[in-house]
Order: C-alpha cells, then structure tokens, then sequence
C-alpha cells in the first residue's frame, strides 16, 4: 500500500483546501521560510493520531486551527484526510483504497473518520496495526531533531526499536 | 516479548554496521544493550568512530557526522521493519555536499519499498526528486501550494495533469 | 542590582522591536518581564508576529523564523553590550536565501565594534568574509587549516601574505 | 581591543600547531563535515574559562586532548592561545597587546596563563570585567543551538539578559 493523497483544510497556515499526490518514489517541499512546509509534516502526524499538542509546536490542540492572517478570519475547525491505495493485501480489506482523516473544532471536540464514517482512534490504529503506518518515531523525523536519538539517554531510545519490534 | 525485541535489536544492529560503513565510506559502529541480562528494560548504547578517527564519545562527532550517524540507524530500522512512507524534514541542512550525495545513493536503494517526503532547500535533494511541490505565502499567513514540476524522471504518477495553481 | 537589571532590559527590549521589524520587514516583537513586581527573579517572555500573521506562541514559528527571531535578540543585546568578537556556528543553516541576505545586512552594522567569526556552508555567508579560513582533513582525524583567501573587500589585516599551507 | 590570533594545540582534532589570525571585519571557517570548524569555536570557549565538560560535547574535562588517529598517537596535552590587541584603552594596562591561555594535562591538572605567566582563571576574569570577554551567553552561538533561547523557560532565559547588564 502507499500514501496516495494528502488533503488539507483549516490546519495551521491551510487556511485553504490544498492537496498533495504523492508518487511512488521522492515527493520534494520546497518554499521560503515560513511558508507551511513542516505544517505539511504536522498535518501528517496529526491525522495519524498524534496526541501532544507539544509535538506540533503548540500549547494545546485547538493551536492547530488556522487562526487568521491580517486578510483572513480565523477557522473553526481543522481537517486533514490521508488517502492509501493499493490496501487489498496489507489491510486484507475489499477496499483498493482507504482514507483516515480527523477533524477537531475550536471548543475541543474531535473526531476521526475511515473511509468518511466516524470511528474511534482506536479503530485505526487496530486497522494499520502491522503496517508501520502511525509508527512515528521512526518514520517521520522533524526539523532539527534528527539528533535527538544520539543525545537522549540510553533509556529514552528504546521507543523507536520497541516501534520497530 | 522478550524474543521479539531481542531478534528485532540483533537485525537492527547487523544492519547499523553495514550502513554506517557505507554511509562513511569506512569507520564502524555498533549498538549494545546497556544491560545484557535485562533486554527489556535497559539502555541501548550507541558506538560510532568515523574512518581515521579514534572511538569517543557519540556526544564529540560533529552535526553532520551525528545526522549521518542517525540516518545511518534510521535505514537500518528501515531494513528491519519498512514504513510505507517517510517524512524527512531537512534531514540535510546539516550535511555538506559530499555526504549530501552519499545519502541520497543510500535513499535509492530504500525508494521501492517506501515513499519519502523530504522538506529541503538544497539544489541535490530537489534534483533527487520525481515530484516537487512548491508551498509559498503570497498571501501573507496563508499556504499555497504553487507547483508541481514532474521530473522526466520516475513514475510520477502520469503525465502532466499535476501542475496546481 | 534592581535599576541595573531593568534599565539593561528595557533598552534591549526596544532595540528588539526594532531589530525584529527591520529583519522581518515588518511584524512587531516585543519582551515582558512575567511578574514586572519581581524583575530580578521572574521570566522573561517572548512575543513575536511575523508580518502579516496572527499573533501566537513562539513556539509554532518554523525553523528559519525561530532563527530570525533569535538573531533579532541577539543583535539587541549588542547593542546594548557589544561583545569584542562573536563567534556564530552555522547560524545561516536553516535560513533561505532572503533571508540570509537580510541577516548578512544587518551584520555590516555590527562589524564596526564586533569581530565576526562565522561557521559557514552557504556561499552568500562565505562572500560576505573578509577573511576565509579553510579547515580539512587530508589526515583523517587530524585538522590542518588549508587556505586563507583575502577578499579584496574589508581591511583584512594587509596584502598577500595571508596564505597558509 | 580586538581579538587578533588563536593558536591551537592539542585540542581535540587540532593534533599539530594551528594559528588563525583574524581580521577586524568578517572571518568564515568552512570545510567538510567534521573537520574541525565547531572544535575552533569549543577551543574559544575553553581558553576563556568554560568548566562544564557537555558544553564541550565531552563527559570529562580530558576528553578535549587530542586522542589519536590512524595515524597518529594521543597527546598528553591540550593548549589554546587568544592574543588580544589595542589594549590600552579597555584593559588600562600597560599591555598593547595581551594574550591568554589554558593547558590541561591527561591527569587533570591544568592552568591557565596570562602573557605567559601562569595565573588563576580569576585573575583573567577580573582583568576582562568590564570588556564583554568572557560572557558567552551571547557572544557564542553554538550549532543548532540558537533557538534554544526560544524554547527554554522563561526563567532560564534571564541568563543572557544578567550577562549583558
Ligand atoms: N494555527 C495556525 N494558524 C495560522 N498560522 C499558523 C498556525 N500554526 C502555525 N502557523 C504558522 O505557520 C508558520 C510555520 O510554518 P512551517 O513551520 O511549516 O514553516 P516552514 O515552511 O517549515 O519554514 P522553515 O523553512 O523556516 O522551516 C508560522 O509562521 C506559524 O505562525
Ligand atoms: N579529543 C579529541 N581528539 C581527536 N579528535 C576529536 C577530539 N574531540 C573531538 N574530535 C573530533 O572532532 C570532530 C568534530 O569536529 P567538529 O565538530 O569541529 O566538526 P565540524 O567541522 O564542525 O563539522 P560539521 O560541519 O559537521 O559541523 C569529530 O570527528 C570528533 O571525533
Ligand atoms: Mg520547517
Ligand atoms: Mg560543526
């Protein structure tokens, strides 16, 4: 399986729809400083379950929610849908395709939807169990943090091989 | 389970030599449980002399030999258990040219299994790409996505219907 | 000492105002003591809106704004209290192109009383230098300084006689 | 008063002799990764006194000998020189020019020296009081460290701000 397409709406500097296809082989980000590249990477981790609100750079959750610019209101809610192709062997599922996505409004309130029928975290993750999707400490590495596995204590890097195991 | 993560760790380990020799172009490395009697719990210390240089410390190799240090362990992850796709965000802002080189040849052999999202600004990594995506801000405080250039280059995902605006 | 303390703080935090906006282009910064009762214990906060976007935590700016931002405040304090000389390892790293041009412009203001030293990739930073030293390891593991090149531009200490070998 | 020479010897890479002279405007080091480039900087902060071996990147004080290579036998010692100059007016010395230096042996024991003659760390402190040398919180900028000022706490923060009032 492989991540087909990533939408998003309402996630931190997305104050517009946008959506990314992704090839097989290297998608590269390019833009200014500033621009919402690694919000790209946030949206990911978001979508895929993230629970800290300090992984994504903010003090709580609703810090996601594009929140205005000087010609623009602020949203009321976020949405990020990752679409995977391809998923009849690994999900032994009858879909060719499966999309996750989340949402989460500004009193708090959240969800999450597979194939765009509310389901739990849970029912995710359980889906993905064995695919290394939402294994994050190995497979999505953030800006300046690459090192962070050489300077943290012995004890602190057992998670990525426990992710692995 | 005890056997799992101990079979898991020893491929890993295996794996990190052969990378890390490839990725220096020579020098060793290993990793080794803190507390052989105690898989499940203990430390996971990580050995690293460049070639030519005497073994310290992993806390005294420079930034760029420290990021090749932590890809050189991420791919050896990879080997063990592949991730459908991976999110590098300027994984080689700290790299010079040459080791910029090495780890893109290294990314080539990983590109069937998996799908890399990489952020950058270097010239190399955006040439290494098969679609590149463009995010800037010409409105201020809001993302847009601005190109999509397909490299003549790997799949793609067909023909030139990619370019948003 | 109290008035010390305070009087230091508020010239600094003025001049980062300034700072911010002119490496920015624009956007406002400023500094606030946590608990002004208490200014020789307290926090120091600090708030910064790139132009155009909505105020938040510092926190959620991207890597090249935190940078910006940093070197706003540093700058600041020279102001304050220039140091003899100042030594930068790879600030420009994360910055783009406009960026570091901004950077390298409001350095000319400081090289009158402050000595530059900086630790550079990038050849915008390197045409800036009045000196070049070369640092590399044709013996692994033993560092040999290889070449000061004089730029025509700046004092540079006198003619040709700079090289090393 | 201007920082006119570093001179380098036995610390950490730098196996043989190694002298920087460096202008009033702007110095670049460049090179490849781990040459050398950040131990320069690490060589600075040492020579002015720095007694935390991890601000080294080390564990212990020795560690910044020059342990060997390939080619090479470890040193039994580790000595930098700063050379000041125009020092009249600053120092109120007699001395146009002044210089500093700090040895340490593999036993531990170290010294520091000024104009050649070995003195205590305190006695170079007291005579750069008033300079701005010596007060490395922000005339120091480590790689990837400088957005550390953004995300500590506000408390830590005061540090930078003590220095410069
Ligand atoms: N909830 C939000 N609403 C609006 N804008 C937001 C929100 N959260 C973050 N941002 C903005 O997104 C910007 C950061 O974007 P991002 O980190 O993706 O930049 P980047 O392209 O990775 O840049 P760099 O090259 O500097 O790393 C910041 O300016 C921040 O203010
Ligand atoms: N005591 C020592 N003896 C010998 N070599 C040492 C010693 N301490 C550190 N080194 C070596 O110095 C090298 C690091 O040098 P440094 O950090 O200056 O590199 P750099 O030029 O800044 O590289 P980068 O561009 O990657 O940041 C490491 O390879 C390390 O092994
Ligand atoms: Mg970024
Ligand atoms: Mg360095």
């Amino acid at each position: 399986m492989y991540l087909r397409r990533l939408e998003i709406l309402g996630f931190k500097s997305f104050a517009q729809k946008t959506e990314l296809n992704f090839p097989h082989g290297v998608a590269a980000v390019v833009g200014p400083n500033g621009c919402g590249k690694s919000n790209v990477l946030d949206a990911i981790r978001w979508c895929l379950g993230e629970q800290s609100a300090k992984a994504l750079r903010g003090g709580e959750m609703a810090d996601v929610i594009f929140n205005g610019a000087d010609t623009r209101q602020p949203l009321g809610m976020a949405e990020v849908t990752m679409t995977f192709t391809d998923c009849e062997e690994q999900l032994g599922t009858a879909y060719h395709e499966v999309s996750i996505s989340r949402r989460v409004y500004r009193d708090g309130r959240g969800e999450y939807l597979l194939n765009r029928t509310v389901c739990r975290l849970r029912d995710i993750q359980e889906l993905f169990m064995d695919t290394g999707i939402g294994r994050s400490a190995y497979s999505i590495m953030e800006q300046g943090k690459i090192d962070l596995i050489l300077s943290s204590r012995p004890e602190d890097r057992r998670a990525i091989f426990e992710e692995a195991a | 389970t005890r056997e799992l993560f101990t079979e898991t760790f020893e491929r890993v380990r295996v794996n990190f030599q052969e990378m890390y020799a490839e990725l220096f172009g020579g020098g060793r490395a290993n990793l080794l449980l803190v507390n052989e009697e105690d898989p499940l719990e203990c430390g996971i210390d990580i050995i690293a002399r460049p070639p030519g240089k005497q073994l310290q410390s992993v806390t005294l190799l420079s930034g760029g030999e420290k990021t090749m240090t932590a890809v050189a362990l991420l791919f050896a992850i990879y080997m063990v258990k592949p991730s459908p796709f991976c999110v590098l965000d300027e994984m080689d802002a700290p790299l010079d040219e040459s080791n910029i080189a090495r780890f893109l040849k290294i990314l080539d052999r990983f590109v069937s299994q998996s799908q890399f999202i990489v952020i950058t600004h270097n010239k190399r990594t955006i040439a290494r790409a098969d679609v590149l995506y463009g995010i800037t801000m010409e409105e201020a405080g809001v993302s847009k996505l601005v190109a999509v250039r397909l490299e003549k280059r790997g799949q793609g995902d067909g023909g030139g219907t990619r370019l948003r605006g």
